[in-house]
């Protein structure tokens, strides 16, 4: 049984695609096979897949746009790791599909004809709640929301909650909170510190017990294409990261 | 003469908001007649000023879609400094806005219409490149691009350039960059020094000098409504506030 969680915050840069690839990577590394989507028009996971989105000719925008066969635009970026790239004509996708009828469910019909055999689905979408991060919320049966440990970020989480119950009551009923990921979290920090236990207070057991602490290598990584898996292995963010795969496959 | 200046990227989480608000308060504490505009749905700005968006009833909403006096919805922030909040209904304002002919212009036609009289108007804008950052960059006559000194955040730019030269040949001439501002820089870390040092081999005189560090206290302050100038006032990056206040009064 397929495994499908979105990944999405409309607050931007709160590391939903640094999530996406690294948790790719770990689940990749247990064995897990993982198709990563990526929704952003502006392709941050496809970069960091080390791939160019200026020379993408196949990518979800066929996809959603002209019913274009999923497992033709994938590629394979590791051992058990596939992509399904963007391209930045994903921008105009979304005043494009608002003729179609079905036009918050493409993904998800996409999805369900996929012939390749996988047991997770990862998808990265744009910081807003437009139709490509619907397109991802009705095609999901779990979601992962990725929180920096700072106050704006903490502040957005009560609309996209919002947003996610009325997703559930009107388009998905299976949609369920996977539950909400720390990040960029600085334990010397007072600030950071109080954002946490606000989060953990406030959620519960929503909040996943792996905190990725801000760490450079996270976010030097991808100029290689690599993953902190790969990168900087031993490191506390990549330890995190793992803490997370195993909290996902095992459950909290 | 009245400076219009949009400050816009559609990579998330750059310090967009954050600059708009820390260089208002500097402009402001320098004498100059600020008013700010929140373009963002998730009203980050209305928050750090210490205002709760679920209360604002009158906000840019009704300003771009019932042609409301733009006047009728500020409210002074501190001393020099005035602010047209956002509310959550923004997000709405893109579709709503669709069949208007005018869609594009209505803010740069209220802005025409403001019976204040202010030095600056900076605008912040949401994490995408739709109807509502357009209409920040028809109604501006100069564009302010933050960067995180990070690798996602720095592939981001040319995309975005290349839609203001569009905006520029089609619909506002006038719109000029006024520069790109380093966000975020780590002097200690190796990464963020090589981004840094490619934004200036890339963009040359079109980088600010100031250079705005990366700085808890920066995060912290809006949590009392409070500018980095107020809350750490002697700090690395109150000051590079300050320094930008002067390179944009002055010209670099
Ligand atoms: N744990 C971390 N430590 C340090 N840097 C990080 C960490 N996680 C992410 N980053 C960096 O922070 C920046 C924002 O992260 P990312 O781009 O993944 O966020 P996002 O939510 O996908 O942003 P957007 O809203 O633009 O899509 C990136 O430059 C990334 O490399
Ligand atoms: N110089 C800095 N040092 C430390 N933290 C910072 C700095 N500038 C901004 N931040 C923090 O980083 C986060 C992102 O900044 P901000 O929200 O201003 O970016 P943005 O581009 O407006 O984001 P969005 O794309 O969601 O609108 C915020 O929590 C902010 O407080
Ligand atoms: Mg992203
Ligand atoms: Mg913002």
């Amino acid at each position: 049984m397929k495994r499908i969680i979105a990944v999405a915050n409309q607050k931007g840069g709160v590391g939903k695609t640094t999530t996406v690839f690294n948790l790719g990577w770990a689940l990749a590394q247990l064995g897990k096979r993982v198709l990563l989507v990526d929704l952003d028009p502006q392709a941050a996971l496809t970069m960091s897949c080390g791939q160019d989105p200026y020379q993408v000719t196949r990518s979800l925008y066929t996809v959603l746009l002209r019913d274009t066969r999923l497992v033709s635009v994938l590629r394979q970026v590791a051992p058990n790791l596939y992509l399904a790239p963007a391209t930045s004509d994903l921008a105009r996708a979304e005043i494009a599909l608002s003729t179609f009828p079905d036009r918050a469910f493409r993904l998800s019909n996409a999805l369900q004809r996929l012939a390749l055999d996988v047991d997770f689905v990862l998808m990265d979408t744009p910081p807003s709640l437009g139709l490509l991060t619907v397109n991802a919320m009705t095609a999901a049966q779990e979601l992962l929301i990725p929180v920096q440990c700072q106050f704006l970020s903490m502040r957005g989480v009560r609309a996209l909650l919002e947003m996610v119950w009325r997703i559930h009551e009107r388009m998905n009923p299976s949609l369920a909170l996977l539950g909400i990921l720390p990040t960029m979290y600085r334990p010397e920090v007072e600030h950071s510190q109080a954002v946490l236990a606000e989060l953990q207070d406030v959620f519960q057991n929503k909040v996943f017990s792996a905190i990725i602490v801000d760490q450079p290598s996270v976010a030097e990584a991808p100029v290689s294409a690599q993953s902190v898996l790969t990168f900087d292995p031993d490191s506390p963010a990549a330890q995190a990261y793992r803490t997370l795969a195993q909290e996902i496959i095992h459950g909290k």
